[in-house]
């Protein structure tokens, strides 16, 4: 595994952060954020692919009330495939109808798998084959600004998880970013911290333009109860993920 | 007198100028003067909330305002938590070796 690894330096792979608004689509987000990354990732080809076809043609049909990852492959499995964002865009509310049938395909999958709950095979993982959703405990999210956040079990539940975003690479901040030491007087430097970097679905605003840093080796969140990821076909040459 | 304990050194004075930066970088505007009062209030415990959060966090986060401030935690819940997330698996424990287990 690399030391560092982050996606959003590799071109073609990572869409602009989108803005879910009042519809409860993380989800459908995350699950598109994935494909694109994987596409852009094994056929170098840069596709923005429809959140809003997920939301209009899953199962459920009530996409903005939330949902789960699973349901947005199965979809994209049902209808082969998914519609560009600029032919089918994002309407912030489900639709009756699902259009999938009016569009040509821009991307589709083999299919889904769920890593295990192990942080360094999940960074093994992302590396080799490119980001990965995953599901957290928002609760801190809402007063982020920026920085790694070290959450306790007490202050994060890794088991009350109910947001979805996109884990995009990983790293460590180099030892004079961490505040003063608390408790410690006059210690002010700080061993280095390892983090996830991970994109969001709130807008380019919040956050470090839309991404945001949680502890990497403490199940921060619930980071790993459920990282699931599409397969798209193997590609011809190796995969390694930049710097 | 709320208001002034939630922040403590930053005085109503203070806090209502860090509103209007909130309302201004976020486009935010209130129906009529209870609402304002309200979503002053929320955002003054956010904001305490945020320092504690500062306080307790491990790692190099720094929390404050946001496009957030001026909602609870269940208004934020409801706008921005995936409703249907993932049930616990129930907790089914069972002693190893009991007769009931070996006839199952």
């Amino acid at each position: 595994v690399p030391s560092t690894c982050d996606w959003r330096k590799a071109p073609g792979v990572m869409s602009p952060v989108k803005d879910q608004k009042t519809c409860s689509c993380c989800w459908a987000m995350a699950a598109a954020g994935n494909i694109e990354a994987q596409w852009g990732i094994k056929t170098r080809q840069s596709v923005e692919v429809s959140v809003q076809e997920l939301l209009d043609c899953g199962r459920c049909g009530d996409g903005c009330s939330g949902g789960f990852v699973w349901d947005a492959f199965i979809t994209v499995l049902n209808n082969s495939g998914l519609a560009s964002e600029k032919d089918y865009p994002f309407q912030g509310a489900v639709r009756a109808k699902c259009q999938a049938k009016k569009h040509k395909k821009v991307a589709w999958i083999q299919d889904f798998i769920m890593l295990s709950d192990n942080e360094q095979r999940i960074a093994w993982y992302l590396a080799t084959e490119g980001p990965i959703t995953v599901t957290i405990n928002k609760k801190l999210l809402q007063q982020y600004q920026n920085g790694v956040i070290k959450a306790t079990q007490t202050t994060c539940d890794p088991q009350n998880v109910d947001h979805v975003v996109l884990l995009v690479g990983f790293g460590k901040t180099k030892s004079v970013e961490g505040r003063q030491a608390k408790g410690v007087p006059g210690h002010s430097r700080r061993r280095s911290t390892p983090y996830w970097i991970l994109k969001n679905s709130w807008g380019a605003n919040w956050g470090e333009k839309g991404y945001f840093r949680l502890h990497r080796g403490s199940n921060a969140c619930g980071i790993t109860k459920y990282p699931i990821t599409a397969r798209v076909d193997k590609p011809a040459k190796k995969v390694s993920c930049p710097p | 007198d709320s208001l002034r304990v939630q922040n403590p050194g930053a005085g109503p004075l203070e806090l209502k100028e860090v509103f209007t930066l909130f309302q201004i970088q976020y486009n935010r505007s209130y129906s009529n003067p209870a609402e304002y009062a309200h979503r002053l209030d929320i955002f003054a415990r956010n904001l305490a909330h945020a320092q504690r959060l500062q306080e307790e966090d491990l790692g190099t986060a720094e929390f404050g305002v946001t496009a957030f401030s001026d909602l609870t935690e269940e208004e934020f819940d409801q706008l921005y938590g995936n409703q249907r997330a993932a049930g616990r698996a129930p907790n089914v424990d069972r002693e190893v070796g009991s007769d009931e287990w070996q006839e199952s």
